[in-house]
Parts: C-alpha cells; structure tokens; sequence
C-alpha cells in the first residue's frame, strides 16, 4: 500500500501575514500574491517551470482526514495524485487561493480561500526539461 | 527592552505543489 501522507500539519507559510520571497526577490505577504507573481519567479529561476495542473476528481482519501485530488499536468496530461488534509490551499489560476474546505482554512490560517472545485486549474510546480 | 523578533521568510515555490509528470512514453 502506499505511504500515509507525512503530515496533518502544514507548515506556517500558509498563514496569513507569512512573508514570501519571491524569486526576483520580492517580498510579499501570502494572501497579497497574484498568478503573475508565479509566473515571474519561474521565469527569473532557472531550473523550474510552471505547470498548469487541472483538478478532474476530488475523492474521500483512503487516510481519514485527508481527501484524494487527481490532477492533469502539463503538457503531457499526465495524471498525478495527492492525498492532502482538506484546508490546504492551493493557488488557482486567475483566482487565488482555493482548498477544499474553505472554512478549515480560514480557521487554521486566516487565510481568505475559495473552495476547490473540479475543473479549477492549479498552479504547480515541476522541473524544466533539458532538450 | 523588547527584543527584536526574526521574521520567517518563505520562498515562493514552497507554496505550490511539486508535481512531476510522469515520463512520457
């Protein structure tokens, strides 16, 4: 079976207020972060490129509390999983901010989110192919 | 005398997902 995911906890960066250094330097609170900041830093980075990841289903996770997202990456559509606790936020092009359970987010961060929804197009991260 | 407090600062990409697409075939 696979591992369980490694924590219920998420690291204090989600918090509103959490300073953010951005690639280009820049330092900007988290909730006042837009698409572009995402953009830009990939850019100015070297080595990682933004993919779009498309929510298709959001699923009961086989680890009480959490709930499975499946997403299409890329280019490629390839699929990936993530089992997640579901106040994690993560950033939705053109919106901001969005997690599964907007409330729980807003409890345990302060942070403003929307709720995600199949279909949102999330911002991920990967590694620049070398060709 | 209040000491000053470290601010943490987090990088950008620690914010968003890693997700490495699978090779293709």
């Amino acid at each position: 079976p696979p591992l369980p995911p490694h924590s219920t906890t998420l690291p204090s960066h989600f918090m509103k207020g959490a300073i953010i250094q951005l690639a280009t330097g820049e330092l900007k609170r988290v909730e006042d972060l837009q698409t572009q900041d995402f953009v830009r830093s990939a850019e100015v980075s070297g080595g990682l490129k933004i993919d779009s990841s498309t929510v298709v289903d959001i699923q009961e996770s086989q680890w009480p509390g959490f709930v499975t997202l499946h997403f299409v990456v890329g280019e490629q559509q390839s699929k990936v999983c993530l089992d997640v606790p579901p106040e994690h936020p993560f950033f939705v092009y053109g919106q901001g901010w969005s997690s599964c359970s907007p409330s729980q987010t807003a409890q345990l961060f302060a942070l403003p989110c929307h709720r995600l929804q199949v279909g949102d197009v999330c911002i991920s991260i990967s590694l620049q192919s070398i060709s | 005398n209040v000491e000053p407090r470290s601010v943490a600062v987090f990088p950008w990409h620690s914010l968003v997902p890693f997700l490495a697409p699978s090779q293709p075939d």
